[in-house]
């Protein structure tokens, strides 16, 4: 049987429009995740910064936190099934998705390295 | 059917211990990849460096390639079944394993976001 999201979600590290690169750097590091979800003091969902965005800044030059966020964030709800996140994140060459619910309040996060694991012998 | 590694292996983005931290996030973000191998001059392995580590190196102010770089690199054989590999990432919570023959030399690269790709509606 092939598991709900909210069976296999994970917590996720999250930020505000407030933290810059430096302390968004050191809550990648300090937490070991490559994703931070972006949200507003209601919990609501705003964007994604990642380690690849972190990147983007040092390739790139840009300095604030609201120039390397992906704001059209592609999300999941708790009660999909997890054959639809794999797909979502196949088709948008995306390695995390945040779960939401129907109001977009962050709820979890799913990852391909969790999915993946689904597959692995122990999984 | 459970492949095998040397089916769903994909390229890897290379790079040699000479090479800056800038132009490794270029490297990064020019090929839309989180990992790159770095390799000798007969494309023996010799670490990975990841968006993860270029992250690190923000948040530690190392500077050295071989400073950040991942000496101790877990790989698998071209002819492993991926269920191993799958286990492999999760036992080391890790995103990627380079791909190598029996004398070191690098073949491609399996990241969880392959392995995640099987379990899709497409895969
Ligand atoms: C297009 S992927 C390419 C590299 C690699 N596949 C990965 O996911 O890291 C990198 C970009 O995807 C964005 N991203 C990650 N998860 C996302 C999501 N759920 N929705 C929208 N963009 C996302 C990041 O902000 C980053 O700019
Ligand atoms: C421990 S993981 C934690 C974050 C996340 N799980 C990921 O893989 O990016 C990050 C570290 O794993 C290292 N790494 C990635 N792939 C590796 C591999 N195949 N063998 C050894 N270390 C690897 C990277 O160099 C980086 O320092």
């Amino acid at each position: 049987r092939i598991p709900f999201v909210n069976e296999i979600m994970e917590n996720v590290v999250t930020c505000n429009l407030n933290d810059n690169i430096d302390v968004l750097a050191k809550k990648i590091i300090d937490n070991n995740v490559n994703h931070i979800a972006v949200i507003d003091d209601n919990d609501k969902l705003l964007g994604i910064i990642t380690s690849f965005d972190i990147t983007k800044a040092i390739a790139t030059g840009k300095k604030g936190l609201e120039e390397i966020m992906t704001r059209n964030v592609i999300t999941v709800y708790p009660e999909e099934s997890v054959d639809i996140c794999a797909t979502k994140l196949e088709k948008y060459n995306i390695s995390a998705l945040p779960v939401v619910d129907r109001s977009n309040k962050l709820k979890g996060i799913i990852t391909s390295e969790k999915i993946s694991s689904l597959l692995g012998r122990i999984g």
